[in-house]
């Protein structure tokens, strides 16, 4: 089954 | 100081309602301009972003920008008892740990107020480029909250895919099958019952239903909602709130293992 991305994956930290 | 009034009290209890079972807590930003909230779920895969223009409060002043740290469980608790016809107005002094809520009735016969006990949030915050998106739709608040429902039923992750057809939920789980598509629509002289896609490339994207039902409890804000799908990008999932502003929620999407 597909895998759960995170928002880390595609947005960064400030 | 702090001090913001809204005569239309409910907004501020639906939008608590819409965010408080996605995140326990979170600062609420108050800066000259209005309000912003930006706060993730436990689990990092959806966030909730809240932004309340002061110009859309009937009162609005801050003299300095402080967060305030909120858990939304006791928010709620305090603003389900505000009548939904109240006006409510926020105080809070500067680096206070404590916001004041002032609830009106509307023939101001009853002032209630009650203080919510603000905690030290140590929060981050996630850059989020503004950018196109390959498809945006545009459809009725209830029909999503509609389609979001009826496939949790059956299964737990949904295909969204937008092409010149329409745009497409798909989902299957033990008891079987489901798609429902809704094409473009704007025959209706109601522009909330109008369905507008934009599609610029057609895009295919898997999210997980729980986290997009939830996104569902804020259909009492809005009469329509906007998805905005690119591929490889979390789905955004928007509802205008009048003037006031607007609340965002994004989801990571499901990725091939």
């Amino acid at each position: 089954s597909p895998l759960q991305a995170h928002l880390y994956d595609y947005f960064l930290a400030s | 100081m702090f001090e913001a009034k809204i005569s239309q009290g409910s907004v501020l209890k639906k939008l608590v309602e819409a965010l408080k079972e996605l995140v326990t807590e979170g600062n609420i930003d108050v800066s000259p301009s209005g309000m912003s909230l930006q706060a993730m779920d436990s689990s990092h895969v959806c966030l909730v972003s809240l932004v309340l223009r002061d110009d859309g409060f009937d009162h609005f002043r801050c003299d300095r920008n402080m967060p305030m740290g909120i858990h939304f469980a006791n928010f709620s608790k305090i603003l389900k008892c505000a009548g939904n016809d109240d006006a409510i107005t926020l105080k809070a002094e500067d680096n206070a740990d404590q916001l004041t809520l002032m609830f009106e009735s509307s023939n101001q016969d009853r002032i209630s107020d009650f203080d919510l006990k603000l905690m030290s949030i140590e929060s981050e915050h996630l850059g989020i480029p503004d950018q196109d998106y390959s498809a945006e739709i545009k459809m009725p608040a209830s029909e999503y909250q509609r389609i979001v429902r009826d496939l949790t039923s059956i299964g737990d992750t949904v295909l969204i895919s937008a092409t010149k057809e329409g745009i497409k939920f798909s989902t299957s789980g033990d008891v079987g099958t489901a798609n429902v598509t809704l094409r473009h629509n704007t025959t209706s002289e109601k522009q909330e019952e109008h369905t507008i896609i934009d599609l610029k490339e057609p895009v295919a994207l898997t999210f997980a239903l729980r986290y997009l039902k939830n996104f569902s409890n804020a259909t009492a804000l809005a009469p329509q909602v906007k998805l905005s799908l690119t591929k490889d990008l979390p789905i955004v999932v928007e509802y205008q709130v009048g003037e006031l502003g607007n609340i965002r929620f994004y989801l990571a999407p499901k990725i091939d293992d």
